[in-house]
């Protein structure tokens, strides 16, 4: 088949078995379907240019073109199905890829991502790589792009400038349906264009940025491989909120688990 | 004696940017390691102590620090073993538990002693290397409370075996 997909009682997510790369997601509980195209990317950081002798570094997100290039086309994937989860396994590269899982009566999609080492055969002074997520969502050209409503602003940064802290979640919406996506730590995150999503994961510089640090971000150790999970919900603009809040709380609040060899422990229920 | 006092200094330093976003120097980040292993010596007593007095047992806890890159000793190798979640939201919560595994079949059972349904994943990132296992189960816990699941290994039959017991029931 040219399309394959995961589903549970409430989610599908699609993919094209072609390119490997996530095509829609549907609510099937509120009949909601949603176009989505979803990869990594990774934008060029700046050593500094004619405008500014300002390179990008710990402190300084700056990069050098507003064009970011995706770290692949494609993702070789594999699929997993049994009775208590589904998941596809996408490879873009030796260095880059994610498993997008749904468990029984989730209600979101589950996307664990692993970035790392970075190589650094790359132009510039190193690549910022984040996620993108994009929808056929019209707006206003993005949410607070270019633009306060208090006082006129002069943008000189298109992507660092509408970048903001995302510390719990973050959404786009057409009014009626919205697209969700709960982070599992902070990350900078930003919707630069009409229906468009990005977080970003990984970074790996080359430069100092000239903010006291005098050290650029080359990881050699075991941080230079990252991996974390976005949790991607879809529904009707009016049950978003009460939907994102309770998975935010899940995702905060986690369960812990404790492990014990052998028969049960002699634990005092009181 | 125990005492979480340095675990949780070292905890309050790690809250500046520097350690949250990794902005800081290598020698900066050195250091956080460094207060983060002071603090959490004297925690493990702690834990320890409390542990043996819930459980009218003082015995040695082993602590693992390899949580964190899905490495588990205990049960990658234990042949049975017992999984206590903790729920710290105020309502109940079902939570699919995912466990690193030797290659096998699993039981686990709920806290009524009740069979729950299990699968284990073969990882298809590890195709071509070593093997890895996921055991997955649903857990139910209560809020603000803790639920015991018990997990054993079931023990596979040599093919040999496998096959002597198959020509048997097929003379029967």
């Amino acid at each position: 088949s040219h399309v394959l997909s995961i589903e549970n009682e409430y989610i599908r997510a699609t993919f094209n078995s072609d390119t490997g790369l996530l095509m829609m997601i549907e609510n099937m509980e509120q009949t909601l379907s949603l176009p989505v195209k979803q990869g990594f990317f990774w934008y060029s950081a700046n050593i500094g240019d004619e405008e500014s002798s300002q390179a990008s570094g710990a402190y300084i997100f700056r990069p050098k073109h507003s064009k970011p290039m995706p770290v692949s086309r494609w993702a070789e994937i594999h699929l997993v199905k049994t009775a208590l989860v589904q998941e596809v396994h996408q490879n873009f590269s030796s260095w880059c890829s994610q498993v997008i899982r749904l468990y029984p009566g989730q209600r979101h999609l589950e996307l664990e991502w692993m970035v790392g080492p970075i190589p650094m055969q790359y132009w510039g002074a190193g690549p910022v790589v984040f996620r993108r997520l994009t929808t056929r969502f019209r707006g206003e050209g993005g949410h607070q792009h270019d633009y306060r409503p208090t006082w006129k602003l002069n943008q000189t940064e298109p992507v660092a400038g509408n970048y903001y802290p995302v510390n719990t979640r973050i959404y786009i919406s057409d009014g009626h349906m919205q697209l969700t996506v709960v982070t599992d730590r902070s990350q900078g995150g930003s919707s630069l264009k009409d229906g468009s999503l990005e977080l970003m994961v990984h970074r790996r510089l080359l430069a100092d940025d000239g903010r006291g640090v005098e050290e650029a971000l080359i990881e050699s150790g075991a941080a230079s491989t990252v991996r974390g999970r976005h949790f991607v919900l879809l529904s009707s603009v009016s049950d978003a909120a009460a939907r994102h809040r309770l998975l935010a709380e899940e995702v905060v609040l986690a369960p812990q688990v404790v492990l014990a060899q052998g028969g049960s422990p002699y634990y005092s229920w009181a | 004696s125990g005492d979480s006092a340095p675990l949780n200094e070292a905890m309050a330093v790690l809250q500046h940017h520097d350690a949250v976003t990794g902005t800081a120097r290598q020698n900066v980040v050195d250091d956080y390691a460094r207060q983060l292993a002071a603090g959490w010596g004297p925690c493990e007593v702690l834990v320890s102590n409390a542990l043996a007095q819930l459980s009218y047992n003082k015995q040695n806890f082993s602590f693992c620090r390899e949580l964190n890159i899905s490495i588990c000793p205990v049960s990658q190798k234990s042949e049975n073993f017992q999984v206590t979640i903790y729920n710290p939201l105020g309502r109940k919560v079902k939570h699919m538990v995912r466990l690193p595994v030797s290659e096998g079949i699993f039981f686990v059972k709920d806290p009524h002693g009740k069979t729950v349904p299990s699968n284990v994943v073969m990882l298809p990132s590890s195709y071509g290397k070593t093997s890895r296992w996921d055991l997955l189960f649903s857990a139910s816990v209560p809020a603000l409370g803790f639920s015991m699941y018990s997990v054993a290994k079931v023990t596979v039959r040599t093919p040999q075996a496998s096959s002597l017991s198959g020509k048997s029931r097929k003379s029967r």
